[in-house]
């Protein structure tokens, strides 16, 4: 099986509601510094059930995608407090986002995983619509050998030379995860 | 548990050497470099130390901290190949992997992704350079459409421009 | 102490902002973007944060965690320019900064490494990407010596090839 | 005044005596990976006094030259002590290394940092041939705004973005460093 799209709605920079793909088996991610493309990763990453932090992102709303055009040059200089930045928000922003990784099987079915995450920080999962815990959701798709916990798929941007540098309590550890 | 993690250790363990001499073969090397993986604790192994080690050809015995970036580089996504063909996941997703390396090896990195991938074994693989992304079968281009504010996508399959 | 500390501040300050627009204007941006530095204790500054943002051309108001890779390298060297003129250094020693730009962005570093380079500030500046080394005026190209096992290196002044 | 050449012997992958330069005003360093690119910068680092941790060893020893000639694939793998590596290490590896940094001033003239380290670790450090402490050795480089613990001019390889992600206590510290 494959990675046949994404689609997501208001996730990080992508306002509204978007597809991607279909992607190959060789797909490549092209793109201007700053246009979006490790935010695609992002909604991969956040699709499957990774933790935010790895998404650099400290709270999991922080994902919702937020307009600049309440921003004003004199809300961004200092001596503007935290507490009214955040009261500017702007009323029409999206109060939650969700992103859709269709997976596509070798005899062309599709299986449709959905995460979703509201203001609060609260995420909800679903497989082809079907609302689930998170562990029913993870073991899915240890089934398509996705091993969520271990990430051994996934190379976040400046990551790659740690691979070979990691202790080796570290490297120990994920040989672990994926026995 | 002992069981599980032996199998998969011997796996990699076999693996690893021929993945990093895939990757560091050269008309200078035809052999390539040398990888290998080393037990710190043979009693229980799943609770102490797997250590890896890479040289690039001609290079001598020395720790990981003493390669170069780009040597670094390479060896890393050798162990990620190799840690990989255990229990295969269906697909990578790799952000920029090629941030340090020089055009030989972004060659040779290309090279393998060409060869390797598959129906059983997709790559997504952001990059930078066109040396890398030009041999992608599917490119997906990533925009700030700045009036609305948002990135927006444009996908284009390039297999249908085969000559 | 005070006073010394406040003089740096107050002329690093002025420059960050003149040197993030020159590194981010673009004809889709002429303006380029926005940087400043804030201070957390007004009273004893030496003792506590200096805060340092930047704003892409058109992105709003964020921590520098939420900036892409090529965007945070951008605003660093905006920083680590603007810093520098305060007490210049005769030389700056740069590794690989262009790793993670594109090439838009590669062509500004570039050029603002051109127009700032003199016989008061020298650049020494290592790079993979050609279209960055190819506005050096002189070139030092490593290799290595495998016979010997040893870098060697080569030293080439490029203006004698001016037109 | 700028940096005009750099003279090394024996550091790290340079064997034997070399002369690099002149470099110009804006001069650019290549070639491919592993060539030793970083290495020359570690040298110019080292000459002025920088800690070996930021040069990417752990001991100082470790910058002298060390041919591969004696290592055999035996000799490397799993199975052989620490003690015995040592051992191995070539009769006729060389014991020391040093540096020389030639700073040309505006009137043409010339000033030559040297520093050398031995196999014990010991560095030593001259102006022009004379030996000197570091304090006097450093009094020197400030004097042409060469603010090594500041190390502000030096930008080691995947460092620059930590530059601009760096705590306001840092950057407090080195802004204070510089002034
Ligand atoms: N919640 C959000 N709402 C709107 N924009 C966001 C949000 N989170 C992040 N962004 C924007 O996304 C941009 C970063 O995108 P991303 O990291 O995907 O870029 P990139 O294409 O990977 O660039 P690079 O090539 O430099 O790595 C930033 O400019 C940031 O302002
Ligand atoms: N003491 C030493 N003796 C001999 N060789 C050494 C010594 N220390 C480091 N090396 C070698 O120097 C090489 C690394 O060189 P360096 O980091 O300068 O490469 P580079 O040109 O910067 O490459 P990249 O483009 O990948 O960053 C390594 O292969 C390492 O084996
Ligand atoms: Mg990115
Ligand atoms: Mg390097």
């Amino acid at each position: 099986g494959r990675l046949h799209r994404i689609e997501l709605e208001n996730f990080k920079s992508y306002k509204g509601h978007q597809t991607i793909g279909p992607f190959l088996d060789f797909t490549c991610v092209i793109g201007p510094n700053g246009a979006g493309k490790s935010n695609l990763m992002d909604a991969i990453s956040f699709v499957l059930g990774v933790k935010s932090s790895q998404l650099r992102s400290s709270q999991l709303r922080e994902l919702i995608y937020r307009d600049r055009s309440d921003d004003t040059e004199d809300n961004a200089r200092p001596g503007v407090s935290k507490s009214s930045r955040a009261a500017s928000s702007n009323e029409a922003d999206p109060r939650k986002t969700w992103v859709m990784a269709v997976y596509q099987k070798n005899d062309g079915t599709e299986v449709k995983f959905t995460r979703s995450v509201n203001m609060a920080g609260v995420s909800e999962y679903k497989i082809n619509g079907k609302v689930m815990l998170y562990a029913d959701y993870d073991k899915r798709l240890q089934e398509i050998n996705i091993l969520v916990k271990a990430r051994n798929f996934l190379v976040f941007q400046g990551d790659v030379e740690a691979i070979a540098s990691q202790s080796p309590k570290d490297l120990t550890k994920l040989i672990e995860q994926i026995s | 548990r002992y069981d599980r993690f032996q199998k998969a250790f011997a796996h990699i363990s076999e693996k690893i050497d021929e993945i990093y001499k895939s990757l560091t073969r050269s008309t200078a090397f035809p052999m390539g470099g040398t990888a290998y993986l080393s037990l710190e604790d043979t009693e229980e192994p799943y609770l102490d130390g797997i250590r890896y080690h890479a040289m690039p050809p001609l290079k001598r015995f020395r720790d990981m901290d003493q390669l170069s970036g780009g040597e670094k580089t390479m060896a890393a996504l050798a162990l990620l190949f190799a840690i990989h063909s255990f229990r295969p996941s269906p697909f990578f997703v790799l952000d920029e992997v090629d941030a340090a390396l020089d055009n030989m090896n972004v060659a040779r990195i290309g090279q393998y992704l060409q060869d390797h991938a598959s129906a059983d074994l997709q790559f997504i693989v952001i990059s930078l350079k066109s040396s890398l992304y030009e041999r992608g079968q599917g490119l997906v281009g990533i925009y700030r459409d700045q009036g609305v504010n948002s990135s927006r996508t444009l996908t284009l399959a390039l297999d249908q421009f085969e000559e």
